[in-house]
């Protein structure tokens, strides 16, 4: 199912405040399409999903599972 | 696991400063203590309770606002909670969400409660997603426990629970209560082979009251005699009758008109309380795991009663022959015991059930040479697998806690549940 409105923007928001995005320290947050793309990938693995980098229907089912609001220490990079 | 700090002490203290609507606030609080139980049963920390003033670790309930948490919820659903790493100490809930408990509707407060404790206590999110500290909700389990990487996450902060050590915990937990007896009282002998109540506690220890006294019956031999109010403070002796539900992780007690209810050795807050819609002076009690219903006996009669329901007791009590085919009247105890079947214990003797609810052959046998491990007066009776043979001394007696209650009480509305045998088939 093609993304709806929003549905892109609600997903780098979560990827952001879970530890799967790195907030750049200075300037807004644009990321690279690498970066969402290795970001999903990680969030993926992470929640035993089909690692595809892309935002597909049952990851944005997962993103909206109830969780705990800490933040996952999944994405090495972004770890440390 | 991921470890994110840890408390340079392992005594801690907390606080509840406030508990979510939608749940009754005496079985929230002991969802709250059993989530502190699980981390407690596997690493050297202690939790005590503080009614005010400041503790190392403070739990509360706020949502889309909050005067005090920059962190806000986002109504019902998503986030569900979040606590501060050590040695910090809050620990948030989202008071929009439908805390539950005994159910697999709404979010059960105890697995997340006990999730948000792992952060107070130093763990961030497991990668394994069935362990409690994986960061999504896997939803009620009833026979939840810490998963091994879990267990492996607080150890690596606290080390392992030291079994010695353990005893001095409880020990000196123990010490609090006048060991002392009050006044004298004469101990009973377990080789009377009669009790006052039977029990399968927590953690399946097997408990025998008579008396002042308790004492724990194992497959090894018999455990030493303690002071009921030794190790239950506040407990008269002189039982009626005592049960423990697995399903609540409640101990009840009854004697006279009154019920008393502890979580782990501690009385819950407002008990004892007075029996409602129930005979007074009941004879034995049980929890019968197949429906979770606590059963209360008194002369030829039963009551059924649905702890986390409102049960009505009009239609009660009915006759125990009904139900329970082959068991006298006027019981002295009654316990559904750890191999499946139903134990009934009159004078000296005892019948065991099968899961029928149907006296077995060979049935009644004698208390003192099968359970109680006592050389006996009489023909030796070939023991069956559910009897205990083999006879040690100096079984330590189990003090491990554990936790949550509820209120005894009735009300208008019908009986959740109806066993008689038509119904059960």
């Amino acid at each position: 199912r093609p993304l709806g409105p929003g549905e892109k923007e609600a997903a780098v928001d979560y990827l952001l405040q879970y530890g799967y995005l790195q907030k750049p320290l200075e300037g807004s947050a644009d990321f690279s399409p690498e970066d969402i793309t290795e970001a999903l990938r990680v969030f993926q693995e992470a929640s035993e999903l089909p690692v595809s980098g892309q935002l597909d229907v049952t990851t944005r089912a997962r993103m909206r599972q109830p969780r705990c609001g800490l933040e996952d220490p999944f994405n090495q990079k972004t770890l440390k | 696991y991921l470890l994110l700090g840890r408390w340079r002490k392992k005594h801690l203290t907390f606080r509840i400063l406030n508990l979510p609507s939608t749940l009754p606030s005496d079985i929230a609080r002991a969802a709250l203590l059993q989530a502190f139980q699980y981390w407690r049963n596997v690493a050297p920390l202690t939790f005590r309770e503080v009614q005010a003033g400041w503790a190392d670790i403070r739990l509360s309930f706020h949502g889309r606002q909050s005067p005090y948490c920059s962190n806000t919820f986002d109504g019902p659903g998503r986030v569900l909670a979040h606590a501060d790493i050590p040695e910090l100490g809050s620990v948030h809930f989202d008071e929009d969400e439908l805390w539950t408990e005994g159910t697999y509707r709404g979010v059960n407060l105890r697995i997340i409660a006990a999730h948000e404790l792992g952060h107070a206590l130093g763990l961030g999110h497991s990668r394994y997603t069935q362990a409690l500290m994986a960061p999504v909700y896997a939803g009620y389990r009833p026979r939840f426990k810490l998963h091994p990487d879990d267990v492996a996450g607080i150890q690596a902060l606290y080390g392992k629970k030291n079994p010695e050590r353990k005893d001095e915990e409880d020990e000196m937990e123990l010490s609090t209560v006048p060991l002392v007896p009050t006044k004298p009282s004469p101990m009973p002998d377990p080789c009377s082979g009669e009790v006052d109540a039977m029990m399968l506690g927590p953690r399946e220890k097997t408990y025998a009251f008579k008396g002042d006294y308790v004492w724990t019956v194992t497959d090894s031999g018999l455990g030493p005699l303690f002071r009921v109010s030794a190790l239950w403070e506040g407990l008269p002796g002189n039982l009626d009758a005592a049960v423990y539900s697995p399903r609540t992780q409640l101990i009840y007690f009854f004697k006279g008109d009154k019920v008393w209810c502890y979580i782990n050795f501690k009385m819950a807050p407002g008990f004892p309380k007075k029996l409602n819609g129930v005979g007074r002076n009941l004879d034995a009690a049980l929890y019968w795991p197949l429906n979770q219903k606590v059963f209360l006996f008194k002369g030829s009669g039963y009551w059924q009663w649905d702890e986390l329901a409102r049960t009505d007791f009009s239609h009660y009590p009915k006759p125990i022959k009904g139900l329970f085919t082959g068991v006298p009247d006027q019981l002295s105890a009654a316990m559904s015991w750890r191999d499946g079947r139903v134990y009934f214990f009159k004078g000296e003797k005892y019948w065991r059930l099968n899961r029928q609810l149907r006296v077995e052959k060979g049935y009644p046998r004698n208390i003192a040479h099968n359970w109680m491990h006592c050389r006996s007066r009489i023909p030796n009776t070939t023991p069956s697998s559910g009897d205990i043979m083999a006879f040690t001394a100096g079984t330590k007696l189990d003090t491990t806690p554990s936790a949550k209650y509820t209120t005894l009480s009735t009300n208008s509305s019908p009986t959740v549940m109806d066993i008689t045998p038509q119904a059960t088939g």
